[in-house]
């Protein structure tokens, strides 16, 4: 008794320390596992390849001086540097493509998002990165669509349709926010990126489809605001 | 705040580091390598109540006397965290994802006696 009122506070019954450490272990688990909203750790991830990772860090970093340099001071909407001192915990998410069925003039890439993040949070921001091969011959017309699944039914539904004229090979950014959004709140939030051209022009990624060149998808998002419990 | 020493008893802050490697969550868990659950342990009598860690000044002491002296009712006092930070994770999320996050108030950096 005398030596459990020694540690009243941090509700580790005092007990042998090996007992003890075992405990804090495993208290540090369950802390970090509830505040990820995870039920329990991932299983082994299946990491990008280093020169897709090395390529997206680089692309985020650049798009930051961008975002920096145009609104000193202002994150993507105007308001001012969020801090988790506020309370709202934040999210960063670099999402690779996987690829998914192709035909002789459209790929399709999918891109993952878990549901732990996706169920509480809103998102801030979220762009598509692709890189186009240099098309054989003049400007090369795609047509970008962002497919989600439908939640009637087993079909894909288009939440956005984009046309583009590529003229040379290069990185393209697409802000992809709202479909992303919308997918948040949806069972399995995947979203589906078609990439089409017409008949007789090649498929408008690199064949050789190089690690380096992967697309990427990167999301803000931020907890939702907890309703606020108003004391009197 | 003060750190709890070996024979400490009086309210202080428990250093406490869980190393990744050792749970087997380094494979998951990108950046850091390891977490500072600190918390809090000691008792906080009735003379050192309400004063966040061990404030040691000529006027804390007369009104610890005081205090003291008052017995007044001896309502508990406890030993919490008066400062904490986030903790910045980067880490594989389910569908292998990378995923950075900051959740705050994860490390007690100072207690203190309610």
């Amino acid at each position: 008794a005398a030596e459990a009122a020694w540690c009243p506070a941090c509700g580790v019954a005092a007990s042998a320390p090996g007992t003890q450490r075992d405990a804090l272990l495993a208290l540090a688990k369950q802390s970090i596992l509830a505040k990820l909203r995870l039920p329990a750790r991932p299983k082994v991830p299946q990491p990008p390849s280093r020169g897709a990772l090395l390529t997206a860090l680089r692309m985020m970093r650049a798009q930051r001086w961008d975002t920096a340099a145009a609104f000193p001071g202002m994150l993507r909407d105007g308001r001012g540097p969020l801090r988790p001192e506020m309370g709202l915990q934040e999210y960063e998410i670099l999402s690779f493509a996987e690829s998914g069925s192709s035909t002789s003039h459209s790929v399709r890439l999918h891109f993952r998002f878990s549901q732990e993040v996706a169920g509480t949070t809103e998102i801030l921001q979220a762009t598509l990165y692709l890189f186009w091969a240099a098309p054989s011959r003049g400007a090369q017309p795609i047509t970008v669509r962002l497919l989600q699944p439908d939640p009637a039914g087993p079909n894909m539904t288009v939440a956005s349709e984009t046309q583009l004229e590529v003229q040379r090979s290069g990185w393209t950014t697409l802000d992809i926010g709202a479909a992303v959004q919308s997918l948040f709140g949806q069972e399995t939030p995947r979203l589906t990126v078609e990439l089409e051209v017409p008949e007789d022009w090649e498929s408008p990624l690199p064949s050789n489809h190089s690690d380096s060149h992967w697309p990427f998808v990167v999301a803000q998002a931020q907890a939702r605001t907890p309703h606020r419990v108003h004391r009197r | 705040g003060v750190d709890c020493g070996a024979d400490s008893r009086m309210c202080c802050r428990q250093e406490f580091f869980v190393d990744f490697k050792e749970i087997g969550w380094e494979d998951w868990i990108i950046h850091p390598e390891g977490y500072h659950m600190n918390y809090c342990a000691g008792l906080c009598p009735l003379h050192v109540a309400s004063i966040p860690g061990l404030a040691a000044s000529f006027h804390t002491a007369v009104l610890n006397r005081i205090k003291a002296a008052s017995a007044a009712a001896a309502v508990g006092s406890c030993c919490v965290p008066t400062q904490r930070r986030p903790l910045s994770l980067l880490y594989y999320d389910r569908d292998s994802n990378i995923v950075k996050t900051d959740i705050p108030d994860m490390i007690v950096d100072s207690c203190g006696c309610t």
